[in-house]
């Protein structure tokens, strides 16, 4: 329950979409949440892919594992999913 | 809108010229709290099928229809027990922007009578893609809802995205979900336009800092809105838009501040919640301190109410007869009330009237200099963002507390600024449907109508507030030179940022790589439309700027330099630029130097380059911080 509560929605940012035509983005962001959480079904923890113009996802992380997937070589940021507002 | 764009000279008659075919090839996308489906100003009739390249889907959920004008529908809103899942706008604000970028032309629109005109689109016959992503349940707006929105219009092969959303804060474009997503979109030849946001007149709020998408302030038209208030001693004008008519009948005045038993003095002159005496305020007009509270007044049985505001330069919407007055007619009024055994005011109707100071910036936007990178200008462009009349959403009030619902409504704010230079976009787009993303951003921003700091108390601020100034659109379409900057100008900018190769070659999606040259360059040497060098403060200073511009105009045509305007000292090498053939590309370099502004203080000049038809206008800036 405490693990749960420490999660926040983060978004996982990995820029341009690979151009390699076997480059499969879900199953790519799939391997690497279920690597850095160690769960094996990540349904609890997937909150949307970005897959058509670029690359990333979003999930519920831990701090800890917020910082092992920003030093990830295919990662270019992870920052929290905040709110923005209508101007 | 209903006055906008004549304001701005895109008038509805058959004299403005209009590429109508690849305008109705255009598609906006539209990211923002949603559309109303309903709407005339998004009616299909007499649209074609949608453009061979859209590549989007309609998928709006609940209770809505697409037709051949609004193509596309999607939602990003999370699932919120009580909120339809639905591409409708619950909002009002996604309409509002949809019609004033691409809305059909429709007659006979008012609020209430107010501001009645034809209301339209930039470019009426453009189609709309919608993309929601705010909404009341989430009172706001989610990243990763606006990254799968900029993720899906991107692939369904829009024009132009306009969104009028952003943060109180700059972040660094790689946790910005607005610079990423537009980042993406100019690098397939899609331009964005986004809000410089609302947190002005202060400086460096201006939370839209990319150099890859286009940043837009407010400004008024040559409309306003004036709600008067007539007391039993004379007269003084308010703003406010106030559709209640009271018939001009005067009904007892009682101040905020005498008409409490349970509060403070400043509480109750303020007229905050639970500290109107309902007995005390009853069918009379509250004068309250502050413009926050007269719902207060209304949910305690006032009749109407005077307040005080510090801002007075926009007219917003309330649930009963309101008018916002100054500080120097509040105390009038005050006076009055101070003077007389039985004080009695009426509040009129509002009336429209002619404003002749118009283009001014507005007080309430979102200022330079850029906090992320000081050497790129922000906001870049000034357009109509104050009291637009556009099409609103039944589904939503007009105002907080209001029971009232329309189909048209008036609104404020450099989300409305921000969708008409999207329509602008979308209209130059139309006459150059193979221009880039930065050779249209470039036409906008260098024929812009040029501002002042002398003309507006909120102009001080000069180019931080208006940018490169105005947008014209009917000079926009020939701008005779350009700035081009494309993704591989773009990721050399990042390699002065010292963005490590990594990321560049992740966020560039090839191998691209800083050579030793692009690590060194300065972010000021981007070729950028507007020049901007932050300095130390009062020391003398030497900066280089170093462009390149595209022929666009006529074949062997000589361009010659002038700067204007100048508290710099400006030497523009070469001076003078002849250019042969079309797309022929010359390079030049500015150098600026002088004694040093004072720390808080900029200098800034215009260069322009002309070749006697067209005038090629860039602000030069210099400016000094603590």
């Amino acid at each position: 329950d405490k693990d749960d509560q420490d999660k926040q929605e983060y978004i996982v940012y990995m820029g341009a979409l690979p151009a390699r035509v076997d480059y499969m983005p879900m199953s790519h962001h799939t391997s690497i949440l279920q690597d850095v959480t160690g769960e094996s079904s990540i349904e609890d923890r997937l909150v949307r892919n970005y897959k058509r113009s670029f690359n990333g996802f979003a999930a519920r992380l831990t701090k800890s594992e917020r910082e092992i997937l920003a030093s990830m070589d295919e990662v270019v940021s992870v920052f929290p999913n905040k709110k923005l507002k209508l101007q | 809108t209903t006055t906008s764009w004549n304001f701005m000279g895109l008038k509805e008659s058959k004299r403005t010229k209009r590429n109508t075919i690849i305008e109705s090839d255009t598609i906006i996308g539209v990211i923002d709290s949603g559309i109303y489906p309903e709407s005339d100003s998004f009616s299909g009739k007499g649209f074609g099928p949608p453009p061979k390249k859209w590549k989007g889907v309609c998928k709006g959920g609940k209770n809505f229809t697409w037709n051949n004008k609004l193509i596309g529908a999607r939602y990003y809103t999370p699932k919120l027990e009580g909120f339809p899942e639905s591409a409708r706008d619950y909002m009002g604000h996604g309409s509002h922007t949809a019609s004033t970028a691409a809305g059909n032309a429709v007659k006979h629109v008012s609020f209430y009578g107010l501001g009645n005109g034809t209301a339209r689109g930039g470019v009426p016959a453009a189609r709309i893609a919608v993309y929601k992503v705010c909404d009341p349940g989430v009172d706001g707006c989610t990243t990763d809802g606006i990254l799968a929105a900029f993720d899906d219009a991107i692939a369904d092969k829009v024009d132009i995205i306009t969104i009028s959303i952003g943060g109180d804060n700059s972040s660094p474009f790689e946790e910005d979900p607005i610079a990423i997503g537009a980042f993406h979109a100019m690098a397939k030849g899609i331009l964005i336009v986004n809000s410089a946001g609302n947190s002005g007149p202060e400086p460096s709020t201006v939370a839209s800092i990319a150099p890859w998408m286009f940043t837009v302030a407010a400004s008024n038209t040559n409309r306003a809105f004036v709600t008067k208030v007539v007391l039993g001693n004379g007269k003084t004008v308010g703003r406010s838009v106030n559709s209640f008519d009271l018939n001009g009948k005067k009904y007892p005045l009682v101040y905020g501040k005498s008409a409490s038993s349970s509060c403070g003095a400043a509480s109750a002159g303020f007229c905050s919640p639970g500290c109107l005496d309902s007995k005390r305020v009853k069918g009379k007009i509250v004068l309250c301190d502050s413009p926050q509270n007269p719902d207060e007044a209304q949910a305690m049985g006032a009749i109407a109410s005077i307040v005080r505001s510090h801002r007075t330069d926009v007219a917003s919407i309330f649930s009963f007869p309101v008018s916002v007055l100054l500080e120097d007619d509040y105390n009038t009024v005050l006076s009055y009330m101070n003077s007389t055994k039985n004080p009695k005011a009426a509040v009129l109707k509002s009336e429209t009237i002619f404003n002749q100071r118009a283009p001014v910036v507005a007080s309430y936007f979102s200022r330079g200099p850029n906090t992320i990178i000081p050497d790129i200008l922000k906001p870049d462009i000034t357009a109509p963002g104050s009291e637009i009349v556009a099409a609103y959403s039944p589904d939503a009030p007009p105002s907080i507390s209001d029971t009232r619902r329309v189909k048209y409504s008036v609104d404020t704010g450099t989300s409305m600024s921000c969708p008409h230079v999207a329509g602008v976009a979308a209209y130059l787009k139309s006459f150059h449907p193979r221009w880039s993303p930065s050779m249209i951003q470039s036409a906008i921003m260098t024929t812009a109508w040029p501002m002042n700091a002398s003309t507006s108390p909120f102009n001080e601020l000069a180019e931080f507030a208006y940018g490169a100034g105005h947008v014209d659109p009917i000079t926009a379409i020939h701008p005779g030179l350009v700035y081009e900057a494309n993704k591989s100008d773009h990721i050399a900018f990042l390699c002065g940022l010292n963005y490590t190769a990594k990321n560049l070659r992740l966020i560039s999606g090839d191998s691209s790589s800083c050579t030793k040259e692009q690590t060194k360059s300065l972010p000021r040497n981007l070729n950028y439309p507007s020049m901007t060098a932050q300095v130390s403060a009062a020391k003398p200073f030497k900066v280089i700027f170093r462009r390149t511009v595209t022929n666009v105009g006529r074949p062997n045509a000589t361009y010659k330099a002038k700067v204007v305007g100048s508290k710099l000292k400006v030497k523009v090498v070469p001076a003078v630029l002849s250019l042969k053939s079309l797309y022929e590309k010359k390079s030049f370099t500015v150098t600026a130097s002088g004694a040093g502004p004072k720390a808080e203080n900029l200098v800034s000049a215009q260069l322009i380059w002309s070749d006697g038809v067209h005038f090629v206008r860039s602000p030069i800036v210099v400016y000094a911080t603590n």
